[in-house]
């Protein structure tokens, strides 16, 4: 049976969609069935994996209307064990259907669960937002990874995104667990970058992956390939990060 | 009669706070009478401008539910002709709140009458979503200002900027123009880099600004400080270049 894990941050651009397909990817290495699924409305992730918007048809848009079933929407990558639910922008008008709907926070929950037994793991790529498509993401989910970029305004933040979490959990007795705070676009060479690195492990101590993602330039490049780094660069230190951090989690995960 | 700048993207992390706060001090420098509008509820100008929030007892989710008017929020910085009305957490209860007003898009809009008459300028700071909060930013707005980082995703994202400002423009019949699109943490030797403000010149020809803020450490650093670049390090590339933008958008300005 599938564990879920979502990627979620309130801040921008601290790496959420590039975790999302390069753990993702990781864990397909590593022999693991893996979904990846897409519930940004701005589509990066889906971007990244090269699926242009042309050919989308069905989106989620059409499976929280009813119109078709989230098996339907499911494609293939370029990793064997990894296929994809891609996004489209009309998921922004969902957000105001599902606010109408009745279990308006557990949809998507009751979606996966028709397809979660085919995978080990689904990841979800979420909108910089506390929204209520990334609140029905959490619910849905066993793990919650929160991506941190190693600049001072990010620190802030995993504040109020432990904090969302944890008032979910307590209002509706979720069994969710935080996977843990990944330190992201880390350069060593950079004061602000070491300053916040230490703070957050000083502050969060053993929520923190031990595993830390580096500024790497070919993470910035793969996606105008529309593949994950392990495909166009296998032997880049951002390629060997993800790598090591799927292996992190799996020994979190296998411990459960 | 003041002019408002609404900054904004739904992409996250291309520079919006950041800009907020630059491009409002430099057209402080410039001896014009600014007021800096923090609309995101994680306060990331708040918290660069160095307002700690435990001294924030009245907030804009006051002044939205009544309690309190726009005038009694405003706070001096450490620049003389630079006034700020900090952001808090609470704010993304407003969101939930606008949504039951009768006029819900012109909330903000009603409420910037009382205090626009004393102010050349007003920036307003958005979180990186199109919610009820930006709209509503857009609608009080004369310009916006759109923030595009010289990375691969953050091209995609400009389209639906663009799109939703179009929309609410013929909607509403609003005069909102586009003040511009901002090249931001641009790095010349990075090929990335180099391709998508090419490609962003070539699509968008001039409705992009030819000020091109460089990815720059000062950058980085000045929220730690609490103060904007032109206060932390004048001569670094980053405070240069929001000068030069204070000046092109003058020229743009005062010729409309
Ligand atoms: N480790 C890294 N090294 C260098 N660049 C990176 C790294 N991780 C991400 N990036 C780049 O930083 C930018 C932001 O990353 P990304 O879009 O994944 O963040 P996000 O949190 O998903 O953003 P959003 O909040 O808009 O969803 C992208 O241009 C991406 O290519
Ligand atoms: N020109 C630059 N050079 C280097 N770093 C920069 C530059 N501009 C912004 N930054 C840094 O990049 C990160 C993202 O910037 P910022 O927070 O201003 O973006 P944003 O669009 O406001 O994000 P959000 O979508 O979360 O509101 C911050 O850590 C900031 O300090
Ligand atoms: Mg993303
Ligand atoms: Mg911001």
């Amino acid at each position: 049976m599938a564990e879920i894990i979502s990627i979620v941050s309130q801040k921008g651009g601290v790496g959420k969609s590039t975790t999302a397909i390069n753990f993702s990817a990781a864990l397909a290495v590593a022999e693991k069935k893996c979904l990846l699924v897409d519930c940004d409305p701005l589509s990066a992730a889906s971007v990244g994996m090269g699926v242009k918007s042309a050919n989308r048809t069905l989106t989620l848009y059409h499976v929280i209307t009813g119109r078709a079933s989230l098996g339907e929407l499911v494609i293939h990558t370029h990793l064997k064990s990894l296929k994809m639910i891609p996004s489209d922008i009309q998921l922004l008008c969902a957000e105001t259907l599902l606010s109408t709907e009745a279990n308006k926070e557990k949809v998507l929950a009751n979606l996966f669960k028709d397809i979660k037994a085919q995978y080990d793991y689904i990841v979800i790529d979420c909108p910089p937002s506390l929204g209520l498509i990334t609140v029905n993401a959490v619910i849905a989910s066993e793990w919650v990874l929160v991506p941190v970029q190693c600049e001072y305004y990010a620190l802030e933040s995993i504040r109020y995104s432990l904090k969302m979490i944890e008032i979910l959990k307590n209002r509706l007795g979720l069994d969710v667990r935080i996977a843990g705070i990944l330190l992201t676009m880390f350069d060593s060479k950079e004061k602000v970058s070491r300053k916040v690195a230490g703070q957050c492990r000083r502050h969060f101590k053993n929520l923190v992956f031990e595993t830390v993602i580096p500024r790497c330039v070919s993470l910035k490049e793969s996606p105008a390939k529309g593949k994950p780094i392990v495909l166009t660069d296998v032997k880049s230190a951002g390629a060997l990060s993800y790598l090591r951090l799927a292996g992190e989690f799996l020994g979190k995960s296998q411990s459960r």
